[in-house]
Parts: C-alpha cells; structure tokens; sequence
C-alpha cells in the first residue's frame, strides 16, 4: 500500500 | 511578565483537550499579539499551528515575548480541576522562567487555587514554515465545509478502512475508501464563491484537479478540534501537506498540516 511520510519531508526543522 | 485569564470552559481548553490524542508537548511563544503553538504529533506525520490574539481571552498581558516548552497534557490535567464559573489565570514571571502558575479563583472569590506546572523543553517540535499568506496560494485546491458533516464523512469511511482519497474537481469534492469488506464514497457538489454559507460545501481555490490519500486516524483527529467550530477549510496540494484549518475570531487561526501517503 501507500507509504506514510513524515510532515519533516516537506517542512525543515527551525 | 505573561499573564492571561479565561473562564473555565473558553475555547483555549476546549482545543487544549482536543489536540491531546495526537500532541504531548508543545511549544508555545506569545507576543502581545496573543498566544501560537506548535506542535509534532508523537509520529511526526502532523504538524499543528495555532494562534489565538490576545482579544479572545478575558484579559490578556505579555510584556516581553516569550517561548516555552509545556506539556499539554499535564496542563490539561490542571486544567481539569477548575470548577465551573473558575475563572483561569496562566502566568510567567521574569524572576522564574522554569515553571508557569495556573491559577483558579472561585466566581464568588472565596477560593483560590495556585498550581505550579514545570516547563519542558519541546525545541524539537519547532519546524521552520513559510508565511501562511505565501503558502496559501501554493494549494491547488481549497475547501471549506460545516465541521460536522468533515467529521461524520471521517467516521463513515473508517468502517471500512484506514485511509481516505479526497479527491477535489471543477463538479466534485469526494470523500472515498476501499477495504476488504466494500467501499465509501461521499460525493460533495461544491458551490463556487469567495463567502461560504454556513451550511454548505465550498470551493474558495481551484488551481486544477487534485487528490490525496491521507490516514483516517489523523483526519478524525482534526475532525474533532473542528467540531468546536461551524466550519472547516481544508487545502490539497501536490507539493505541501493537506491543510486543515478552523479560523478562530479576526485574525486566530488553528492549523493542521498533515503528511499525506505516498504511492512509490
């Protein structure tokens, strides 16, 4: 099935 | 010096309780302007962003900004003690940055309760976003619907199964699941305009046809911090996660950004 990324992959950290 | 007061009850505890089943510890930063947070829920899959300005509390004082680091859900557990009509103080003083002071005084003002609450550290929960104005025309495709029916689509699908395609177009916002035991699909015929009635479905944004699969799990979780509201907005990229938002007052806003799966 589809895989889960996680929200880090589209926002870096501060 | 920070200090704000509300009524026990106010619409900060009512979020404070409804972000719990995803978000442990947070951070929060205020300003004069009012009181953000941000938040990782414990898998990282979900990004929460909320700002409440100060005119949405009782009284509201912030002298210097300030950040820190607070376990919510231990604050909500203080939280919990207060009785109804308590009016609800949260403090940090200058000379002690390591704790906040949540204070409980009684509607006749016979009875104070003062409470201690230590602060964490939740720097890893700060991701760096753009400027909401800058992002929000990124999104293909943004809808706004009445919380109640985002919820009741949520908890529809998850009897079949884990994951939800929110497909949007043109003629057709849809809600859909497939599992071993059959599917769900829930289709919306959106009206086209910039002032969504209370009552309908939506489509404010439309840059071309869209479709997301997420995970229910975190779908029922914004389901239910929107259900302290009328209305739901959600936006679907290709490029950014999905984006939940319920508007608090003016200029308040409480955000989910949530990872969608991806097929390889």
């Amino acid at each position: 099935g589809p895989k889960q990324p996680t929200i880090t992959n589209y926002f870096g950290r501060a | 010096m920070f200090e704000l007061t509300m009524a026990k009850g106010s619409i900060l505890q009512g979020v404070l309780e409804a972000i719990l089943d995803l978000v442990n510890v947070a951070n929060v930063d205020c300003s004069s302007k009012g009181f953000s947070l941000q938040a990782l829920d414990t898998e990282h899959v979900v990004f929460l962003s909320l700002f409440f300005p100060s005119e949405v509390f009782r009284s509201y004082r912030c002298d210097e900004d300030c950040s820190m680091g607070i376990a919510i859900a231990d604050m909500v557990d203080l939280l919990r003690a207060s009785n109804d009509g308590d009016i609800i103080t949260i403090k940090v003083t200058d000379q002690n940055f390591e704790d906040i002071t949540i204070t409980f005084e009684s509607p006749d003002k016979t009875k104070t309760t003062d409470m201690d609450l230590q602060l964490v550290d939740a720097r890893s929960h700060r991701l760096k976003i753009s400027e909401w104005h800058d992002m929000e025309s990124e999104y293909q495709a943004i809808f706004c619907m009445p919380s109640a029916q985002f919820m009741l689509n949520c908890k529809s699908l998850s009897v079949i199964d884990d994951d939800v395609v929110i497909r949007v177009n043109e003629e057709v916002i849809s809600f859909s699941t497939k599992g071993k035991s059959g599917c769900v699909n829930i289709s919306h015929v959106p009206n086209k305009t910039d002032n969504p009635e209370k009552a309908s479905v939506t489509l404010t944004h439309m840059r071309g046809p869209v479709s997301l699969t997420l995970n229910l799990r975190y779908m029922k979780s914004c389901a239910k911090v929107s259900t302290l509201f009328d209305q739901v907005k959600i936006g679907l990229s290709t490029k950014l996660p999905l984006m939940v938002e319920c508007k608090i007052a003016e200029k308040g806003y409480i955000r989910y950004f949530v990872a969608p799966k991806i097929t390889e």
